[in-house]
């Protein structure tokens, strides 16, 4: 049984997983059983289905500016088309022999095709919804390093607008995705960096607020407050570097490691 | 998202198709 990593994934792909598991294991054991019933129906369901699904994601790759999700897409859509084709033609030979072994055959490989095809596809839609996010995450990156050269109150005030949102964004988006992993592991990692996160932020302001103040008056101790500073965004920085790592894991390989 | 939806439709019209195929040979075993 595959694993999935998103609950979103999981509740629409393993029902369907498990029943052709299940056509799997019932056709090795009746391999001369009953006469198949007419499928013609059901399969033209599924062919309209398909033909939805790869009106939809030829939709999506044209919308879409994802250079990755433009070039795997098509391929997980050609697999969906492929395996429909393999259940139009099993239906076919099962109308004329309802005992045929290859359309049994074709039966179990268009179904496979069919999850598999969609599995592909919901993986690069889902790693195209994650790179949007580590986008966000790389912004606020950037934002992170040039915390050492604010050196004016003016400059602080223009940092925190345009980090807040930046921010806010990140804190949304990766609370939702931690909600939505199935991995616990992977779910709890976002969940700490967040939350330290948010608490080294308000920490940073004060400590470039601090430094800010001491250049202003001539005061001593500058070279002190900027060290400061520069340790919590470096320390925000390793947090948010640590969360663009876990979203980009999407398999159980790392298992091992952790 | 729209590609969730269709994804959903493909899904229930395999599933149903799946359960056809396996109704026919579960009396046999």
């Amino acid at each position: 049984m595959p694993v999935f990593h998103t609950k979103t994934i999981e509740s629409i792909l393993e029902p369907v997983a498990q029943q052709v598991s299940r056509l799997v294991i019932l056709h090795e054991e009746a391999e001369d059983g009953n006469a198949m019933p007419d499928l013609s129906r059901p399969v033209q369901a599924v062919s309209l289905a398909v033909t939805n699904l790869v009106k939809v994601g030829k939709e999506t790759i044209n919308s879409s500016d994802d250079k990755i999700l433009k070039q795997d897409m098509p391929a997980a859509l050609i697999r969906v088309e492929e395996a429909s084709q393999l259940l139009e033609e099993a239906s076919g030979m099962l109308g004329a022999d309802p005992y045929s072994s290859s359309a049994r055959k074709k039966l179990i490989e268009g179904s496979r095709g069919i999850l598999q095809g969609t599995s592909s596809l919901l993986l690069c839609f889902d790693e195209s919804e994650v790179r949007k996010i580590i986008q966000e995450c790389k912004r606020v990156l950037d934002y992170l390093a040039i915390a050492e050269v604010i050196d004016t109150m003016e400059d602080l005030i223009q940092f925190l607008k345009d980090l807040s949102p930046c921010l806010s964004k990140v804190s949304r988006e990766v609370g939702a995705r931690e909600k939505e992993l199935t991995h616990q592991v992977h779910s709890e990692i976002l969940v700490r960096c967040l939350e330290q996160v948010k608490i080294l932020a308000p920490i940073l302001i004060c400590s470039m607020k601090v430094y800010i103040h001491i250049v202003e008056q001539k005061g001593k101790g500058a070279e002190e407050a900027a060290e400061n500073r520069n340790y919590l965004a470096s320390r925000m920085s390793d947090e948010i570097q640590e969360i663009i790592r876990v979203l980009q894991l999407t398999t159980y390989d790392e298992d091992t490691s952790e | 998202e729209m590609i969730l939806e269709a994804a959903k439709g493909i899904m229930a019209a395999s599933s149903a198709l799946v359960r056809a195929a396996n109704a026919a040979q579960r009396e046999l075993i």
